[in-house]
């Protein structure tokens, strides 16, 4: 393609042609159009620095870097187009891959991750970050919420309570995401919900990025006593999966989506099956 | 018997701190989704006797505990099953079911026998990697299940014969 893409009747998401990535998110019902650049991006777990011993461990997150590292600048990617849906998978890296898929019905994108094994042979540890790139104004602002219920707005380099110093500019940004993060504009609403409670944050105006793997070489001397570094069945390390919703739409009409998304989520369908076709149903 | 008072005591014993936010150690962790997994053991069973109840039919239900990974082995080795999907939200809901299956062709049938829309398509290489050994179903039926506000419908799957010309699953040749 030209510009690869994928649509249904109600979202439209365009590839870069050149870098195989998510280059903008259309909202064909409303005409909202955003450019949304996506990558998977990581930091460098710290092995302590002449400001402070601090280690990266299972409680500690603290990057060595401001910046995170792109998992690769291009995304090789094939489309699978159907009648029910239509996918484009990204592969980042040996082991980073995503399919982004958009069934025929649904007002939501459909991100689905495959990170791991995280690559310990440079002796780095790495926290594993999906990253969302926008031009909106967010002026410092995103917003995650408690435990599913409240949103609260979060600010950057604030706290509401306290004068608050920052000392950590990106982990002492992040915050828990249970079920959901966005950022807005007084015209746009991009909200991301999770399948799993995962820290996220909004670094940058218009950015957002939620955390999905980490891997680390110490332990952070906070009690657990061992570094996060699980070996995995085949000594290799852990390979996990999981899936973002993406929602493209106006902040007025972006609550009730997100809401109602979140709860299918939370409770989702149950698939039984069972042997032979005589069906299970009575219709009383 | 199921119950679900094992599952009960192992989300209990993981409302700790520790295991809330990933600080455990990984014996721990070991521990942790060993309970877990005993607990969901014992409810599926519960599930299955509240299903058998309800429709009136005494079946072998069983559960895809992976199919994240696209691994089932009751949906990969059978040639006809019954797909129940149980709606637990207070509205009805529209629901993508993705199976993993080695048939090619699949007719699914809704519980008043209606044809439902389907689609085959193969499993994609990065699944398949990350399955490292475990199943083997090449491809994955697709279908939309409506299912009512706190309630369940049934889906009746035969494997088909491919007919002569027609097509196969949905390539992925990479473009």
């Amino acid at each position: 393609d030209q510009t690869p893409s994928i649509q249904n009747k109600h979202i439209r998401v365009r590839f870069d042609p050149v870098t195989g990535l998510i280059s903008g998110i259309d909202n064909l019902e409303k005409n909202l159009s955003l450019p949304v650049t996506h990558n998977f991006y990581w930091y460098t777990g710290s092995k302590g620095d002449y400001r402070s011993g601090q280690t990266s461990g299972a409680y500690i997150f603290r990057p060595v870097e401001g910046k995170p590292y792109p998992m690769a600048a291009n995304a090789s990617i094939y489309k699978v187009q159907t009648a029910m849906f239509e996918e484009i998978h990204q592969n980042f890296s040996s082991w980073c891959s995503q399919v982004v898929r958009l069934h025929r019905n649904q007002r939501m994108v459909e991100l689905e991750w495959t990170v791991g094994p995280i690559p310990l042979a440079d002796s780095r540890g790495k926290e594993i970050i999906s990253r969302f790139d926008t031009p909106l104004k967010t002026d410092g602002l995103f917003y995650t919420d408690s435990n599913g219920r409240e949103i609260l707005q979060r600010r950057r380099d604030y706290r509401p309570t306290w004068h608050f110093n920052q000392t950590e500019p990106v982990a002492g940004n992040y915050y828990p995401v249970n079920t959901r993060i966005f950022i807005r504009d007084g015209k746009f609403q991009l909200s991301v919900l999770t399948d799993r409670s995962q820290g996220g944050s909004s670094i940058e105006d218009g950015s957002l990025e939620l955390m999905v793997h980490r891997r680390l070489i110490f332990d952070d001397g906070r009690g657990v006593g061992e570094a996060l570094n699980e070996p995995g069945e085949d000594g290799k390390g852990l390979v996990v999966r999981g899936k973002h919703l993406l929602f493209l739409d106006t902040p007025s009409a972006s609550g009730q989506l997100h809401r109602l998304a979140a709860e299918q989520q939370y409770m989702a369908p149950l698939v039984v099956v069972a042997g032979g076709t005589g069906a299970a149903y009575r219709t009383s | 018997a199921g119950d679900s008072a094992t599952l009960k005591r192992a989300v209990a014993v993981a409302q700790h701190h520790d295991a809330v936010s990933g600080t455990e150690k990984q014996n721990v962790v070991y521990d942790y989704a060993k309970r877990l997994a005993g607990g969901w053991d014992k409810c599926q069973v519960l599930v299955a006797n509240a299903l058998s109840i309800l429709t009136g039919t005494k079946q072998n239900f069983a559960f895809c505990n992976n199919l994240n990974i696209s691994v089932c082995p009751q949906t990969e080795s059978l040639s006809a099953f019954t797909v129940t999907v149980y709606n637990p939200l207070g509205r009805p809901v529209s629901s993508v079911v993705r199976l993993p299956v080695n048939g090619s062709v699949y007719s699914v049938s809704d519980a008043r026998g209606q044809t439902v829309p389907n689609q085959v398509v193969a499993v994609s290489a990065v699944t398949r990697r990350v399955r490292n050994g475990r199943g083997y179903a090449v491809n994955e039926l697709v279908f939309e299940a409506s299912v009512p506000a706190v309630g369940f419908t049934t889906f009746t799957v035969s494997r088909q014969q491919p007919s002569t010309g027609a097509p196969g699953p949905s390539d992925q040749t990479p473009s």
